[in-house]
């Protein structure tokens, strides 16, 4: 509860437009986003831990917040990692997974069950490589479909980066003439 | 190279390669033009001492003129196409860009915009846009909004339910409403509705049009009480802005189904955690 709670006051108190907006002066804008940041933080905190629970490890959980700019530290630089998805709908669904990677490695991906999936390597837009101050080194993202997410549960994937792979193989997109 | 296609014949799109504007949905076997653009709008500058020479800033939204295209239509395009997702890459000007992307089995497109940093040598403040239009729809003026993810409701140009509007002298933003999760057009047999990912604002200013103000950057303080003017920097240079809108289309048994669903998926989309870990598979199940 302590580690919720700052999240809570953070949305229940500051909800104003003067607040949280443009219409809020920039210090004070800053100051809200350190407020949800933090507060974010300690909820990862959290979730890691019952993740855990489910597990019976010491493995950090860790969230990428800056996966809307493409950039993932962990997807980028590990050869193996798990993502685990949380889906909070009361339904089943198919979410379409995007994972920032350095490099056009060919990439395995193993469903709960130690099922293939078809995978996808898409190219970043440049435009998105020349954002000032991204710093990721993530020029291309694994693309692939997680499906039947089950209502709110989790759902885990092994990642790992194919050694094996011949050069040649490893580009799974390239640009197409018209069909 | 003329065109390249996204998707299928029931549920795609072709992208006019010689004019990236111009595109052509196929739904379910049938062909609708479709055209896309982003445009801004220019604010108003002013020193708010009297009505007419009030600012455009963080309260309100005040253009000087109509929207200004910001694209240049020639530039090249680049399309990828795997087993799990199509799309294409389309630069639209050094500051504006666009990937159009359609997954397989899904019934909407998406339109990921990243627009950013506007530029400020000219000092002229700018609200961008991203605007669709279907040139032959006919919705008689009146488009509907959602209202924080709630009910529709109905808003027609120049008009309110409530008062007898005389004259709208701001005739664009006087039609702008707040958009949270969706905006839509029917024809009383199909709709078309872009939903958006985060709360802007928007309208529909001519039939079978949708427009969505995406960024704005200002150099003006409108004098409502901030005391700043909406000119955020960001590495010296002002923010970049990246989002997504979901287009569907469709015959209207289908979409109020179509555009709640996928409201649902993309407004609560599924949390992401990531573990550095050598666990068996096993375990992981």
């Amino acid at each position: 509860e302590p580690k919720i709670n700052p999240l809570r006051e953070a949305m229940g108190v500051m909800q104003h437009h003067d607040a949280i907006t443009g219409t809020a002066k920039q210090h004070v804008a800053n100051d809200y986003a350190r407020i949800l940041s933090e507060a974010i933080t300690e909820c990862e905190d959290v979730s890691s831990m019952l993740l855990q629970r489910y597990d019976s490890s010491s493995t950090k959980y860790e969230t990428c917040n800056l996966l809307n700019i493409s950039a993932c530290t962990i997807s980028e630089q590990s050869e193996q990692f798990i993502l685990t998805l949380y889906n909070p709908l009361s339904r089943p669904i198919t979410e379409f997974v995007r994972l920032p990677i350095m490099d056009n490695n060919k990439y395995i991906v193993l469903d709960p069950q130690g099922k293939n999936i078809i995978t996808q390597i898409v190219p970043i837009p440049q435009s998105v490589l020349n954002i000032p101050g991204r710093e990721s080194l993530a020029t291309s993202e694994l693309v692939f479909e997680a499906n039947d997410l089950p209502p709110l549960g989790y759902k885990s994937y092994h990642i790992n980066k194919d050694r094996n792979s011949n050069k040649k193989r490893r580009t799974h997109t390239t640009p197409t003439q018209p069909q | 190279i003329d065109s390249v296609d996204l998707g299928d014949t029931r549920f795609g799109l072709k992208i006019n390669n010689i004019d990236s504007r111009q595109f052509t949905m196929h739904i379910s076997g049938l062909e609708v033009p479709l055209q896309h653009e982003f445009f801004y709008y220019k604010s108003m500058n002013g020193d708010n001492k009297k009505d007419y020479k009030r600012a455009s800033g963080a309260y309100i939204f005040r253009p000087n003129g109509t929207a200004v295209p910001i694209c240049d239509h020639h530039n090249e395009s680049k399309i990828f196409k795997g087993p799990v997702v199509q799309e294409i890459h389309i630069i639209c000007s050094n500051w504006t860009s666009q990937v159009i992307r359609k997954y397989k089995g899904d019934d909407h497109l998406e339109f990921e915009w990243l627009v950013g940093p506007i530029p400020d040598e000219d000092n002229i403040g700018k609200e961008v846009i991203s605007r669709f239009k279907i040139p032959s729809y006919k919705n008689d003026k009146t488009f509907y909004t959602d209202s924080n993810g709630r009910e529709f409701i109905k808003r027609v140009l120049n008009y309110r339910s409530s008062f007898d509007l005389k004259e709208n002298v701001e005739n664009i933003s006087g039609n702008y409403y707040p958009i949270t999760s969706q905006i839509m057009l029917t024809d009383g047999k199909t709709q078309f509705a872009i939903l958006n990912d985060r709360a802007q604002g928007g309208s529909s200013l001519d039939d079978g049009e949708i427009e969505l103000m995406v960024h704005r950057r200002m150099f003006l303080d409108d004098a409502f009480g901030v005391g700043e003017a909406l000119n955020e920097t960001s590495y010296g240079t002002g923010l970049v802005v990246r989002g997504q809108h979901y287009l569907t289309f469709g015959t209207i048994d289908k979409q109020f189904s179509v555009q709640r669903l996928l409201a649902q998926r993309k407004l609560l989309r599924p949390q992401y955690f990531l573990s550095k870990k050598d666990s068996v598979v096993k375990q992981n199940e």
